[in-house]
């Protein structure tokens, strides 16, 4: 069982993910009508910026990560960022039924926009499989919670130099899901090991993605 | 606009507690 502590911080970590995620003015402008391949563009990459800037409204939160050395922080962040954005991209996407209509007809919506942004699809189709792969896993708000900022906290990311300290925030974390994950899924013994499979997989993206941005820029 | 700023930018202004910019 997860110890009074451990409760506490799973709480906290769960508030500030749920508090610190992209404006509805943001997300309402993505979700209105179709437009064309040049306004999708932008819309995206506003998005994109808008979803940077959350995620280090949620990173300054993290028990610990203040009080790490300023330009570790840096790179702690600019080696997540994109991974952060796959996952909370696959939330969006994998949302099982039951399904309300109109965020089905929503989640659509964006997925076309993905499709027609001019992103070629050899990166498009890879990003909608993850999507598939974690919904298959079933996770709750608070394994995406744990997951996201498990991987801020990775301290193998280049140019950290402190990387023990990271270690020891990380550490806390990964024994907070390791039990919610045999709580929240008993009949799965290998939940654990699975969502981490999906860190490794998430970084794949990383590397992709200055790739997929150029062949965007390009079209 | 933000979307012209680089990852690390937006990041350091970010820290920072600037968003505007």
């Amino acid at each position: 069982e997860l110890t009074q502590e451990q409760q506490d911080l799973l709480r906290y970590i769960l508030d500030s993910f749920i508090k610190y995620r992209i404006p509805q003015e943001v997300t309402k402008k993505l979700l209105q009508e179709r437009c064309n391949a040049e306004e999708n563009f932008l819309l995206l990459t506003e998005t994109a910026t808008s979803h940077v800037q959350v995620l280090v409204e949620f990173t300054k939160k993290l028990p610990g990560f203040q009080a790490l050395d300023h330009e570790d922080q840096i790179a702690l962040l600019k080696g997540s960022a994109v991974e952060a954005m796959f996952l909370r991209s696959a939330q969006i996407f994998s949302k099982k039924i039951p399904h309300e209509q109109s965020e089905q007809k929503q989640s659509e919506l964006l997925e076309d926009r993905i499709r027609h942004s001019g992103i070629a699809e050899e990166y498009i189709t890879p990003m909608f499989n993850f999507y598939r792969s974690i919904g298959e896993l079933k996770m709750a708000q608070e394994e995406y919670a744990l997951l996201t900022a498990i991987t801020i906290l990775s301290p193998d990311r280049s140019y950290v130099k402190h990387r023990e300290a990271v270690e020891r925030l990380q550490e806390p974390l990964l024994d907070i899901l390791q039990k919610y994950c045999k709580l929240n899924h008993p009949d799965d013994p290998q939940h654990f090991a699975r969502l981490l499979g999906r860190l490794t997989e998430l970084r794949t993206f990383n590397h992709h993605h200055a790739d997929m941005l150029m062949s965007w820029r390009i079209n | 606009p933000a979307s012209n700023l680089g990852l690390e930018d937006i990041i350091r202004k970010a820290l920072m507690g600037k968003y505007d910019d």
